[in-house]
């Protein structure tokens, strides 16, 4: 029941997520790398996506331990 | 180290759920991570309520964004217990904090743990197999088209702004990488997952590592 005028913008966003899907896929090289293409999010420019579903972030930098990286890697 | 570890082998993962418009993943992947450690203590594996964290964590803020580690924080220093989902369940939007009498089911966590480990991937799946799966903030602007394959491109670190499960890696193939569970729901990615390349912080996986100790 959308308006044809939202519906028409809805399909350029999804136009602009096809070509970008065929911009990432050219960077494949062997068939394990990652493929790109039409899903649930492909009617959401870039930034409705980033805007919606990525809301998360780190806390303090100094909250995280960092373990020394030598004593790591010779305990490895 | 085995050449391949996955917690789901051992059915100590629930299944891949749906945050749908909330942006609430910090809440999802840390609800995660207490369910594994729940389970891999014995105890059975259940799904408990995101909604709670959501509600409750007082310092995010609900469906508009937060942090795994405050979320643990609330937890441990709350002393709160998760409840079941189906007791409390998801309802994609921040509401207020529901409290329930002490004779109610929970679980609590005794403790938590948060690494930065870029550059010690090795170090990260030790963590991984001692500990059960762990909650990582990651750069998922590029996940938007993904549907399978190992990520090993365009994804870099220091732009963290997606909380997501570690489950487990393969290193068995050309081409080692990490297992991740998203809440995206199944129809995105691989069931739900995602893969990403190991070794050299894609998407900042090991930046921000955190788990509860039950």
């Amino acid at each position: 029941p959308a308006p044809r005028r939202l519906l028409e913008e809805r399909y350029k966003v999804f136009l602009e997520s096809v070509e970008r899907h065929k911009y990432l896929n050219g960077f494949r090289q062997s068939a394990g790398d990652a493929f790109y293409g039409i899903n649930p999010f492909s009617d959401l420019s870039a930034e409705e996506f980033s805007h919606i579903h990525l809301k998360s972030y780190p806390a303090m930098k100094d909250d995280y331990i960092v373990p020394n990286k030598t004593t790591s890697r010779e305990n490895a | 180290l085995p050449l391949r570890f996955d917690w789901r082998d051992k059915n100590l993962v629930t299944s891949v759920k749906n945050q749908m418009d909330c942006g609430a993943c910090w809440a999802f992947s840390i609800v995660d991570t207490v369910e594994s450690a729940y389970a891999i203590k014995g105890q059975p594996l259940m799904e408990l309520s995101v909604q709670q964290v959501i509600d409750c964590s007082y310092m995010d803020n609900g469906c508009n964004g937060g942090s795994t580690l405050s979320a643990l924080k609330w937890l441990y220093q709350s002393q709160s217990k998760l409840v079941r989902s189906s007791v409390y369940p998801f309802k994609s939007r921040t509401g207020s904090c529901h409290y329930f009498p002490a004779t109610e089911f929970g679980v609590s966590i005794k403790g938590y743990k948060a690494y930065e480990l870029s550059g010690l991937e090795d170090e990260m799946m030790r963590v991984l197999i001692h500990n059960g799966p762990l909650a990582v903030i990651v750069d998922a602007l590029s996940w938007q088209d993904y549907l399978g394959g190992i990520i090993q491109h365009h994804c870099s670190s220091g732009h963290s702004n997606h909380a997501v499960l570690v489950v487990g890696y393969d290193t068995s193939g050309d081409i080692p990488y990490w297992i991740v569970k998203n809440s995206w729901g199944t129809s995105w990615g691989i069931k739900g997952y995602v893969h990403i390349k190991m070794g050299v912080n894609i998407c900042g996986i090991a930046d921000f590592v955190a788990y509860p100790e039950m």
